[in-house]
């Protein structure tokens, strides 16, 4: 199954939850890989990995994947990491009129090897954004519980639209995970009010509490579930986790 | 004087910051122009002002603004707003090689008007960042106190070395502002140390706290210092008001 984790709007938790959720996945012994479509390469270097090249880009010019093209971090848990050079590839994508089923077609090489495919977007609405929409099975949006983010839902919602009606009928929203959140915070239940009766979207259960164990952890190349096993952050997406796997079995 | 706010790395307050200032230095009297180079119109949403069109794309397309393209908030704050619409203009700019002093460009005919001109980037390094870079005098760039946060900073100081190299020699970094704070956390201490000794930045000797008036704010269309004028982060924002006229005296 291939899984955009989406959000347009900065800083959502949108690399945290990729690798969070793919290391509770895969100690669960689902295959999954993560592919890191942001030109920041957060993901790639939460993990701990130093690429040469944009393999990202490659793959996605060549549209396929070879095997020396993964990284394999475990057993379970497989990595197509970026540069910064993602940033000329998508460029000249635009320059010279790519079709917008780059990451659909790359995916297509592989997608059988794996139970999870989790795609790290970028902070954009832009042509690799779409890309990963094309090719989603599901998206899963994480949220931050403010106006701001209730904004940025709103204009992804219309992508999401946009995409099911021209290019992937069978696209549909997994949910909205609640990532640095403030319990305390009376805006942040009237947030999740908004997303449930303006939009009806599902809400995941579980959320993810602000911890600073997880803005720790990218310094050490580990999921904060590794660095910090015991910390909120950590049970929070081993949770997370569970839920996820059981609205997708 | 063309102050970009900018910071590749999402959700790091670029849009509040911008407000902010913005409010706290038409409070003293300097003429300001907002000018929102988001796709997302977080900044022209969070002043309460929908647009029927994106402005900022028709004003970059034929390189000048009119007086008509120029909202006015008050006396001395002035808006160019955007709406969604930025996506495509911006799509079509790289398509057509267009040149990457259209914000330079379309500046140059109000630039005369204003004491600040103040930039809100969008979190990405791509073509209208790298606009912003050229027209710009000063940088000012609003940073969390985490890892992945160091990570955007070393990358944004490579785009504005590439700038200065190769077209425009006087731009230089105002300085790094922390916001969204949490001053008991030993990774913000750690953060701050870095960016000193690594990167040799000056650092803002004011920073703004993490503060859910903040988040608030922008629900009612006004600033946090109009919103919530006895805020923690209103009154941060106005120390940091009375910093930067004094450093850009
Ligand atoms: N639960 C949490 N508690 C505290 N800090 C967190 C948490 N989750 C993420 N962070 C930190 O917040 C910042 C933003 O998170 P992250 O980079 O995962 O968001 P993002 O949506 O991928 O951002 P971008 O839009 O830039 O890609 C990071 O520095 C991260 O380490
Ligand atoms: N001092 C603060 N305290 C609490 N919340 C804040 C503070 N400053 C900003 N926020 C909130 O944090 C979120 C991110 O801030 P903001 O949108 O200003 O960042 P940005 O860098 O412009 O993001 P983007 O990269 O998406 O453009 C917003 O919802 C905002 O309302
Ligand atoms: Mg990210
Ligand atoms: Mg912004």
């Amino acid at each position: 199954m291939i899984i955009p984790i989406i959000n347009q709007k900065g800083g959502t938790g949108k690399t945290t939850t990729a690798i969070n959720l793919a290391k509770g996945l895969s100690m669960q012994k689902k295959k999954v890989l993560l592919l890191d479509i942001d030109s920041q390469g957060n993901l790639t270097f939460s993990l701990g990995h130093k690429a040469s090249e944009s393999i990202t880009g490659k793959v996605l010019a060549t549209r396929k994947i070879e095997k020396e093209d993964i990284v394999v971090l475990d057993k379970y848990l497989h990595l197509i990491p970026t540069t910064t050079d993602l940033v000329n590839y998508e460029f000249e994508f635009i320059k010279q009129s790519y079709p917008y089923s780059l990451i659909k077609d790359a995916l297509s090489t592989v997608k059988e090897d794996y139970d999870y495919i989790l795609i790290d977007c970028p902070p954009s609405g832009s042509f690799l954004t779409i890309n990963a929409l094309i090719a989603g099975d599901a998206v899963l949006i994480p949220m931050q519980m403010d106006v701001l983010s209730l904004q940025g839902l709103e204009q992804l919602l219309d992508s999401v639209v946009m995409v099911k009606e021209n290019y992937n009928p069978e696209l549909y929203v997994l949910g909205v995970l609640g990532v640095m959140v403030d319990g305390r915070r009376q805006l942040t239940n009237q947030i999740l009010e908004r997303i449930r009766e303006e939009y009806g979207l599902s809400i995941f259960n579980n959320f993810v509490r602000n911890n600073v164990r997880a803005a720790e952890a990218p310094s050490f190349g580990k999921s904060v579930i590794e660095y910090a096993p015991t910390s909120n952050s950590a049970i929070d997406y081993l949770n997370v986790t569970k839920e996820f796997l059981a609205i997708t079995k």
